[in-house]
């Protein structure tokens, strides 16, 4: 099975 | 003061319906480099950037920067009523909580207004450092959508691989598996039918098929699309908005658990 990563895992918020 | 004159407004028309379907509400930023968006799903699986530069208009006016959030479901219905040879013109005022959109046809005949109301979206925006990717496909849009469609009847998740054989993209669901190969192929009579793969290094990366045939509402504005690969990394896929720009979707991958 699959885990979904989100994208606010690998971008900072500015 | 806000006024965008795009002659070819059909390219506006076809950026709503490339990105509706992902993003409910979002901010439209308008600056002296351009008219852009960055917004995530609501999930925040998925983020979509796009930039219209200045220069690609007839008319750029953008007195102060300016960020005005629409519901995009709303901007499509606005521009659903604008022919696909009119132009569109973008304007505002300071201040005001309404943005006008103009129609006027090729043969100026007929000149239509559609004001429509903005409203206060809170939205996060991220930074999207430049990244070296391991592989960088290019290929024909058309072609990618395909293969999407297709593996989306099989399996729910497409592992995307790239090796000096090629890109593979696969899946796998209750009724069985598929696995569609595509080679470079640089020897064909138009450049946009070509396939070009530029691997640093081979990468193998799962993500969800849903997104990936979002983004291929896209498809229309452009004959290729670029697919950006790394092992750490979202991938981007990426169309060109005419010489004028692009629409870039970024996917976080799906990990094993």
């Amino acid at each position: 099975t699959h885990v979904q990563l989100s994208i606010t895992e690998f971008y900072r918020s500015t | 003061m806000l006024e965008l004159r795009l002659v070819q407004g059909s390219l506006l028309k076809k950026v709503l319906e490339a990105i509706k379907e992902l993003v409910t509400d979002a901010n439209f930023d308008c600056s002296a480099t351009g008219f852009s968006l960055q917004a995530m799903d609501s999930s925040h699986v998925a983020l979509v950037a796009l930039l219209l530069r200045s220069e690609g208009f007839e008319h750029y006016r953008c007195d102060r920067n300016l960020s005005m959030g629409m519901n995009l479901n709303n901007v499509s219905k606005m521009l659903r009523c604008a022919g696909n040879d009119d132009i569109i013109t973008l304007k505002a005022d300071d201040g005001s909580d309404t943005v006008t959109f103009m129609f006027e046809s090729p043969n100026q005949d007929k000149i239509a207004d559609f004001e429509m109301k903005l409203m206060d979206i809170d939205s996060e925006h991220l930074g999207i450092p430049e990244a070296e990717y391991h592989a960088i496909v290019k290929m024909p849009s058309a072609e990618f959508a395909r293969i999407c469609k297709d593996l989306s009847s099989i399996g729910d998740t497409v592992v995307i691989s790239v090796t000096k054989e090629g890109v593979k993209f696969s899946t796998r669901g209750d009724i069985g598996n598929a696995n569609i190969v595509c080679r470079q192929n640089t020897t064909v009579d138009k450049p946009e039918e070509a396939t070009i793969i530029e691997m640093q290094e081979p990468v193998s990366l799962t993500f969800a098929l849903r997104y990936m045939n979002s983004f291929t509402k896209a498809t229309p504005l452009s004959n290729t699309v670029t697919i950006s690969l790394s092992s750490e990394l979202p991938v981007v896929v990426e169309y060109k908005v005419a010489d004028m720009g692009y629409i870039r979707f970024y996917l976080a991958p799906k990990i094993e658990d």
